[in-house]
């Protein structure tokens, strides 16, 4: 009389669509999009392409006096990297698939962003999605719906095309129920947030009135990209241990420690694996449970280590950030602007990069709420939901006394902080807010005071100004 | 030289277990010690028996200077329904399984609380789980571990034992690494709130430094349990009509409706049909992907069907509630408690019930912050963090004037406010806070100003026994 059942992945984000974003006609429009975007700018930056990209929406189905959703296609292209035929259906076809599980940053991470969105429109109109791809080579077109029962991709119909102008990029066009008039101002604050970040990206969006916005990119230049590491033995656990033992070939823990993290030399393996009390010459697979556990708290304590290599974080230095900032704010030469690299800094064995900036002017008008205007990014995605649950709320409202820097409550000051990691301490799925971890908020308080010293130093200078022309 | 892989449910809750809410060492023992005091509490409620739940947590390696952490063994005990013995090894050693994907309340919804603490333990120490348990008849313990890159359990050890005694419930054992020191406060907490909504729950705690801790029930009186109902049409989307007409054997659409739905009778079912524009004697294995659309739109707007059946919800009733708050904040004769529960309402089809108490009295010390103290409950889950993110915080903190019930800012005043529903707008699988979802909202804003009007009068008596004293 009680039953008990397993349910796929996309099963359950199936039944609990909020948890990824899609919560209501209005947010899943935003949700839809953002996600999309995400993974075209993704795949165009991973091989340092400036973005070129394309996003329509056509409404099909108008609301009516009933019912408050229309019916739309959203179609995006872009001048990425494409996908190979084999792994398209799975790209959007099954949750948890994907080519961001690795330790390199990237906009995705948890491999569902995409199939989400196809699931959403599924659900929502029963059209399939059309997928068109390309690597270089031959054009693949397909149309697939989800099993969503199953977690798994419905090839409806699969072409293959001649690529006669050797096209490269990917297109997706679904159709999906939504409320875009709702959803508008804050689309839009999205794409203008993402040109800020990335003003080498050029994006077009025409809406469902046929109105055409047009990011420009205001430079080729972009940042260097990142680099896929190995591990670094303070973010060891358990299960990832015991998964590097079963898979590797070497046979001596001292070699073994050298090949399969980063931060390990040969002095140093035989320093940690002494400190640890594990023989060197001991054959990783011969390792008991109480070893592992022993060698995963000594690696946690070990002071030794090279600290973790910022080669697999893209932060976009500062002068990409000016430029950005600059343009999307329309800052004039007398405005205030000063943006701030902080050295890489880890936590859990993830390392991370803030970027801040704060600018202030005349030209800037004053958030609604009169509270201070702030911009988060997080891997250079716009955070634009659940503000106060932020950490960088926190830090901006709770850690930073303002008035030692002269700054009232009325002065128009925009912040903007971007978190890099590979490891970015999202609290849901749906990447709209971090989490507080300690060295991370420590960092964002550091460097927003680092910058608040120069600001205090043009609010003087102003006020200074002010009175003597009184005079 | 992009490499696309597949990973398991469990392997992305292990890279992703902030998510699941174990975020840092002291989060993690109260997200263990939760999600197994909400099973064994589901466990007992199905079967209306009064919870006997019996909780202990053992260091057995202390922290020092150089980790913070220290490892426990968590252990938990009920005398609840029992598992059978076939569904144990999946019950905690795979994600997304479990007995509670119906449409029936209960605590559990996801089902992955268990696994993810098991999982949790097993990374951190290396230990198996034990699992005791038994229906009644013979009592089956698994030793086992988590497969987690392919989401199955791994049996280490099954023995049966005779049940002399015929004992029924379930028996919980796992090694983890916390820090309890730092949970303590939100542990206890967390029990003396749940104790305040469970008043027929009788929970003993023995903490790691031998500290006994016990919650006594005040009442053998249950709430009564709920029932599993069938989809109301107004919540019915593609998906879930096609696989309703994938099982169901009727071969006419009006006796299609009367079956698989809760509210059509077959007057109704006949009228929606013809407002649908469908064929009452249609198959509904015929039914083409647009007559699909064109029922689940039609169902939402129509108008007719009965309103949607709360007998799968329990709330717990006046009595129960204001015994409970009573009990936990030993409040006196002279101070003011009132409770009010509303009548059933719906969003998107699902069934919800609201209860609200407002408490005000010379025993209650005010919040820290100065700000009111809000009780916040799902399903008769203590919601402890994230309050500010939570719908429930918004209404009280923005949608009502306080001021108009003669409450000012030092009125030390306890609001609670208890959402039960099928389903429960979590924002994240942490369970931790709710989404402003717009028909809850306004049933909590309602149900606090009905009782905010009692308040006001139990203020401007006080007000006036106060001045005459003065005379
Ligand atoms: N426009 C695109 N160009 C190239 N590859 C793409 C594109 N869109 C999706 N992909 C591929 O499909 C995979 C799955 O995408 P999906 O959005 O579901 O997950 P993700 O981006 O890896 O993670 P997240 O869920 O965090 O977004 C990606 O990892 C990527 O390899
Ligand atoms: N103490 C218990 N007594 C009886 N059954 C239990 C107990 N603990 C777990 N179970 C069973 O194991 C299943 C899985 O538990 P788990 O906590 O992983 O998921 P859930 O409770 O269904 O959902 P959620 O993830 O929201 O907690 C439950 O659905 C229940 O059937
Ligand atoms: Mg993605
Ligand atoms: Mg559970």
């Amino acid at each position: 009389e009680i039953t008990y059942q397993s349910i796929s992945p996309s099963d359950f984000f199936y039944r609990n669509r909020e948890i990824a974003g899609f919560s209501n006609p209005s947010r899943a429009i935003y949700a839809a999009v953002r996600e999309l975007l995400e993974n075209s700018l993704d795949a165009c930056e991973s091989i340092s392409i400036p973005p070129k990209i394309y996003l329509r929406i056509t409404e099909i189905t108008p609301s009516d006096a009933e019912r408050e959703s229309a019916v739309y296609v959203l179609r995006i292209e872009d001048n990425g990297t494409g996908i190979p035929s084999e792994h398209i259906p799975r790209c959007f076809g099954q949750v948890f698939y994907g080519s961001k599980y690795n330790l390199k940053q990237a906009r995705g991470t948890f491999g569902l962003g995409g199939t989400i969105t196809v699931l959403y429109g599924q659900i929502t109109t029963h059209k399939p999605v059309k997928v068109v791809s390309s690597t270089g080579v031959e054009i693949h077109e397909y149309e697939m719906m989800i099993d969503i029962e199953y977690n798994r991709p419905m090839i409806l119909r699969h072409t293959v095309l001649e690529n006669k102008k050797g096209w490269r990029g990917t297109i997706v066009e679904l159709h999906l129920e939504g409320d875009y008039t709702r959803s508008m101002s804050k689309l839009y604050e999205y794409l203008k947030q993402t040109a800020m970040v990335c003003p080498y990206a050029d994006i077009t969006f025409v809406d469902p009135k046929g109105r055409l916005y047009r990011f420009e990119s205001a430079t080729n230049v972009m940042p260097k990209p990142p680099k896929t590491v190995r591990p670094h033995p303070h973010g060891i656990d358990v299960e990832t241990l015991r998964r590097m033992t079963a898979t590797s070939k070497v046979k001596n823990m001292k070699l073994f420690m050298i090949e399969q993290f980063q931060g390990v030399g040969v002095m140093t393996a035989e320093k940690f694996l002494n400190f640890a009390g594990i023989d060197p010459k001991t054959d990783p697979k011969s390792l008991s449970p109480d070893d592992v556990v022993k060698l995963v708290r000594a690696a946690k304590e070990f002071k030794e280590f090279l600290r973790p290599d910022a080669s697999c974080l893209s932060p976009l230095g500062e002068e990409l950030l000016s430029t950005g900032i600059r343009k999307e704010l329309n800052l004039t030469e007398k405005d205030f602007l000063r943006v701030y690299q902080r050295h890489p800094s880890t936590y859990s064995g993830f390392p991370f990069i803030v970027e801040a900036a704060i600018a202030l002017g005349r030209s800037l008008s004053k958030n609604e709420e009169g509270s201070k205007m702030i911009y988060r990014f997080a891997n250079r995605i716009p955070l634009l939901f659940d503000e106060s649950s932020c950490v960088v709320w926190k830090v901006v409202n709770k850690n930073i006394n303002w008035s030692t820097y002269k700054v009232s409550n009325d002065t128009p000051l925009v912040i903007a902080v971007h978190l890099c990691s590979t490891k970015i301490p999202y609290k849901s799925v749906g990447k709209e807010f971090l989490a507080d971890q300690p060295e991370v908020e420590k960092e964002i308080t550091n460097a927003l005071r680092h910058i608040a010293r120069y600001l205090r130093l043009y609010i003087s200078r102003n006020i200074r100004l002010a009175k003597e022309k009184r005079r």
